[in-house]
């Protein structure tokens, strides 16, 4: 049963990353949230790790994602999930404070099911960048063909992270019911979207992002 | 010493080979939970660092990339003061890993570290 490692413990000089992910990372450490992600969002990251890298982690060559760093972020508040009738809508939020000044964004996406089989019929969702008051919702569209059933929609323009412009982008997730309408109790609702940030981390001790000319860039 | 040393190299190189007891990678296989961080490590399951370990021959063969410095520094222990020690046998390359882990948040990351697998060893 190894004590965490206690920040008083690591040397005063800046430590390595390695060691400061354990120092900031490990549970015990202060603010850590019990409730890891699970479920879609943990099986998609694993099959995006697998691709990445092989059973000791070593990162397969030729399928780099093209940087060393990718962060999901869970909606961190779901406004009520509202039914009406055939559809559905629910306001998302993600925090986007506290990212670490390192990481330089180099693409977000946000990643859904666009396609969902129910038992009678299925569901057909899409997401929106909510509406503001300077300006009117935007409707995404996926940018790569779903994978797995997931789609991914490209955010990047709408995150300025860096300079620290945006601290939290806010979506819409609408679904429809398509085919037979079954009994009268509401679906069960999708899975809710999640956010991925693909990032270079800048510190020293972090593998260059496919600096190697002989990687290829996707 | 040295000029016999020097007149008969490929000789004493022969005879030399590479002793079990030399410089060499060995592995070490160990999982996170044995590091205390399987709580927020969630992938690889597997990790083998590897380590460099044994004496560094008296005459460095090409193939542990010694520098001239470690060279010298091996003729000085034996033919000039044995306090000065041999050279070490350290990692010499290393290969980066992927990690996948959970997050303070909830979040999960993926990162490259590098340095992480020792693949050679030296003698410096």
């Amino acid at each position: 049963n190894q004590s965490p490692l206690s920040p008083g413990s690591l040397p005063a000089v800046p430590p390595l990353p390695l060691l400061q992910a354990l120092q900031v990372q490990a549970p015990g450490s202060r603010g850590w949230q019990a409730e890891p992600a699970s479920g879609q969002p943990l099986r998609y990251m694993l099959n995006l790790y697998r691709h990445a890298a092989d059973r000791e982690g070593r990162p397969r060559h030729g399928r780099s994602l093209g940087t060393n760093t990718v962060r999901l972020v869970l909606a961190s508040s779901h406004g009520d999930q509202s039914w009406a009738g055939r559809w559905y809508m629910q306001p998302l939020t993600y925090r986007l404070e506290g990212q670490p000044k390192a990481e330089h964004l180099l693409r977000a996406t946000v990643v859904y099911l666009p396609n969902l089989p129910l038992a009678r019929g299925r569901l057909l969702c899409a997401l929106e960048l909510a509406a503001t008051g300077e300006a009117p919702g935007v409707l995404l569209s996926p940018a790569t063909r779903p994978r797995h059933g997931w789609a991914e929609a490209d955010v990047t323009p709408y995150l300025a992270l860096g300079n620290g412009s945006v601290g939290s982008l806010a979506l819409r997730h609408i679904c429809v019911r398509a085919g037979r309408v079954g009994g009268h109790n509401a679906p069960v609702a999708p899975s809710h979207p999640f956010l991925l940030l693909y990032l270079n981390d800048t510190q020293a001790g972090l593998a260059p992002p496919a600096a190697e000319p002989h990687r290829h860039r996707r | 010493d040295t000029g016999t040393l020097a007149h008969d190299l490929p000789g004493y190189l022969r005879e030399q080979g590479r002793e079990k007891s030399d410089c060499s990678l060995r592995p070490f296989p160990v999982s996170f939970a044995q590091l205390g961080w399987d709580h927020w490590i969630i992938a690889p399951h597997r990790y083998n660092p590897r380590y460099c370990k044994g004496a560094c021959p008296r005459l460095l063969r090409y193939d542990y990339h010694a520098p001239n410095h470690a060279v010298v520094q091996s003729f000085v222990h034996q033919l000039v003061d044995a306090n000065v020690p041999r050279p070490s046998c350290v990692p010499y390359r290393y290969s980066p890993i992927s990690v996948l882990m959970i997050e303070r948040d909830g979040g999960i990351l993926y990162k490259e570290y590098e340095n992480m697998i020792a693949e050679s060893c030296t003698c410096r």
